[in-house]
């Protein structure tokens, strides 16, 4: 464990050790020494403090800092697990291990239903929907009227929301997912399947 | 056709959404 000795640690906070992450994660050590890399490449594009700012994460994504991003906001927020406004090592593979092929369904049913529960209510709210649309219709400069995005919405609701009380709770989304289990594509990243590009990452400890 | 697909369908498809990036240098 030469790569992750105590310095590293120093450098990098909230690191924990890969036999630990690895003990509770679908992960082995080495492909959480993998992304150990891989996290260090990402933590030091902007400023190299050991940690991940939006700014490093958009651009890890976008390869541009400053394209804003309603989806790529989300989906940071709900990495900085412990809502500290930066992503820590044990963040990243925590919810990096959510999108393993080998992770568990809840798990990713529940990661993407707090994905479209942008407020945090504990529901999805046709709002919410609506305004996730529109910002995928401006980045798709794709351009749909107002009348047919609210058809759309109508269509989805009468198919996802079982109470019609106009949002979507967490049993609604199980049963809605499971009708429509392509919806769940996006939370399986195949790069984290053993044996893949990710051990490109592998640090090669001397 | 947009108005054939669900909200998230349609959403689940933006680039954004795509993690795979992360993975890329």
């Amino acid at each position: 464990m030469g790569c992750f000795s105590s310095k590293a640690r120093r450098q990098f906070p909230g690191h924990e050790d890969p036999v630990s992450l690895a003990s509770q994660t679908a992960f082995t050590v080495s492909e959480v020494e993998a992304l150990f890399e891989l996290y260090k490449s990402i933590s030091s594009s902007v400023i190299d403090d050991g940690l991940i700012n939006k700014e490093e994460f958009q651009l890890a994504i976008f390869k541009n800092r400053k394209k804003e991003n309603l989806f790529a906001n989300r989906i940071f927020d709900l990495f900085d697990v412990k809502r500290k406004g930066v992503i820590d090592f044990s963040d990243f593979v925590r919810s990096l291990n959510v999108f393993h092929p080998n992770a568990q369904l809840e798990d990713k049913i529940d990661f993407s239903f707090k994905l479209y529960d942008l407020d945090s209510t504990g529901f999805i709210e046709r709002q919410e929907v609506k305004q996730m649309l529109i910002a995928l219709l401006c980045e798709s400069e794709m351009k749909l009227a107002d009348e047919t995005i609210e058809l759309i919405l109508d269509k989805t609701f009468l198919e996802a929301d079982v109470n019609q009380d106009g949002k979507i709770d967490k049993y609604e989304w199980n049963n809605f997912v499971s009708k429509n289990p392509s919806l769940l594509k996006i939370m399986t990243l195949p790069y984290l399947r053993y044996g893949t590009s990710l051990f490109y990452f592998i640090y090669r400890c001397d | 056709k947009p108005v054939s697909m669900n909200a998230f369908e349609l959403i689940s498809r933006s680039k954004s959404f795509n993690l795979e990036n992360l993975f890329e240098k």
